[in-house]
């Protein structure tokens, strides 16, 4: 079977069976490629003697290379598709696994995501990232990350609007911000924008793409005042994470209104309360 | 007040990265965890007192802080429950709700008006019954659309297990071939 599907033409993905990276969106009938894979940057390590010696660690982000991809892309997926909710089970690796979903009449699609316990056994810190691309969008090397759910804020890949960048040493991390809320592209035409659960990193690194951080796991102090290791431990293993993005897109004029009131839906979620009990429908009423 | 004002400090006092996040030494962060946990339980009794006030009883309304690993134990090992959501926002939403459930077994949700909603029930992923120290024996969510509810307003919902249903319509997702 080399695809399935999630939703319908009007908001849909087809999911390559064959290579689960592969995506393709289905919006008001056009047909947008999408990519979507883990990767981990390997963390810098250091004595912190000097500024090129300094680790990543609790108060910085400083990758050592490249991003390296987690996945095992021929694992198999599962999917469930019922009146309510449409969903793809896939696993990544034996520590990251992801389920996309589609609810009934939803124009988002959900991304929830499981990371850890992040391996220690080769003792090199790993910073996870969710990354999504679309290979042909042009937003020439511009994002926009909100403040604190306020006014988006225009980003330039390695420009700052109030000083004169000349060299960006840290060419990942000098690229990224706090993501509280959203993360936004644009051609112009369209909007492509992920919406994040709780606060975390991110950045758009190239074209089309978006990326944010999920977990990170580190073993040396990067000697800012913690004194400690980013290294959380839960039943001896390490922290396991699970959370959701939330991804839109679409013409610029619906686009707006879709992602405020997804992110008030999402970010301020209705309280569930239960209790057990023998009451009466109509007293409940 | 007084149950309410604990929670009011957590928030008020500790919100530099110091005291809550990674920056945090462990042992800051897990007091700061204990400090909201115990305020959270506070202020749990009070939405608990309001519910009661609303429906005349003396039934205890419960929140369940593990549903995002998928585990909650009312919704686990009752025959009957009651869910009421509270909508905080200030225009009316839909939720769709997802309840960590133990087998495969029918569950009738009915709305305030007593009107039978659609359900669906979906198996947690594999990768989440197998997180460290989890402990609860849910293997399925039970999926429905909780939908109008009222600004700034209460909606319940009662859930009833099916025992009358035969096994073979009690699995409402099945793994499907593309379409």
């Amino acid at each position: 079977i080399d695809s399935v599907d999630l939703g319908d033409t009007r908001f849909g993905l087809k999911i390559n069976n064959i290579d689960s990276r592969q995506f393709t969106m289905h919006i008001s009938g056009l047909e947008v490629p999408l990519q979507h894979e883990f990767f981990y940057y390997k963390s810098m390590n250091g004595d912190n003697k000097k500024d090129y010696k300094r680790a990543s660690g609790a108060y910085i982000f400083r990758p050592n290379g490249t991003a390296v991809p987690i996945c095992d892309h021929h694992n198999e997926s599962k999917i469930f598709k019922g009146p309510v909710v449409q969903e793809i089970h896939i696993i990544c690796s034996n520590w990251t696994s992801q389920v996309i979903r589609k609810y009934k009449g939803d124009d988002h699609l959900e991304f929830e995501w499981l990371v850890g316990p992040i391996p220690d056994e080769d003792n090199i810190g790993k910073e996870v990232i969710s990354r999504f691309k679309i290979p042909s969008y042009k937003n020439d090397k511009t994002f926009y990350t909100d403040s604190n759910g306020r006014e988006f804020i225009k980003r330039v890949l390695n420009y700052r609007s109030s000083f004169d960048l000349k060299e960006n040493v840290e060419n990942i991390s000098g690229n990224y911000y706090p993501i509280t809320s959203q993360i936004m592209l644009t051609d112009g035409k369209t909007q492509f924008a992920i919406l994040n659960d709780r606060a975390q990193g991110g950045s758009s690194l190239d074209d089309g793409e978006i990326e944010l951080m999920v977990h990170r796991r580190m073993f040396l102090d990067d000697a800012f005042g913690v004194g400690e290791a980013l290294n959380e431990t839960s039943y001896g293993t390490g922290l396991v994470v699970r959370g959701q993005h939330y991804l839109t897109f679409g013409t610029i004029d619906k686009q707006f209104s879709v992602q405020r009131l997804l992110a008030q839906r999402k970010l301020l979620r209705p309280q569930y309360f239960l209790s057990k009990k023998d009451s009466v429908v109509k007293q409940n009423e | 007040e007084p149950k309410i004002n604990p929670l009011r400090e957590a928030m008020g006092v500790m919100q530099h990265h110091d005291a809550i996040t990674g920056t945090a030494k462990q042992h800051v962060a897990n007091d700061y965890a204990r400090i909201l946990s115990e305020a959270i339980t506070e202020c749990e009794d009070v939405s608990s007192m309001l519910l009661q006030r609303y429906d005349s009883s003396s039934t205890k309304y419960e929140t369940c802080n593990l549903l995002n690993i998928s585990a909650c134990t009312i919704s686990e090992q009752s025959e009957q429950f009651i869910l009421t959501l509270y909508n905080p926002l200030s225009r009316p939403i839909t939720e769709f709700v997802r309840l960590p459930i133990m087998d495969n077994n029918k569950y009738i949700v009915l709305d305030p008006q007593g009107k039978n909603i659609i359900t669906q029930i979906v198996p947690i992923p594999q990768s989440v019954l197998n997180i460290p120290g989890r402990e609860s024996l849910a293997t399925s969510e039970l999926v429905f659309e909780a939908n109008d509810l009222p600004p700034l307003g209460y909606k319940s919902y009662h859930i009833n297990k099916d025992r009358n249903s035969n096994k073979k319509r009690r699995t409402h997702t099945t793994p499907t071939q593309p379409q």
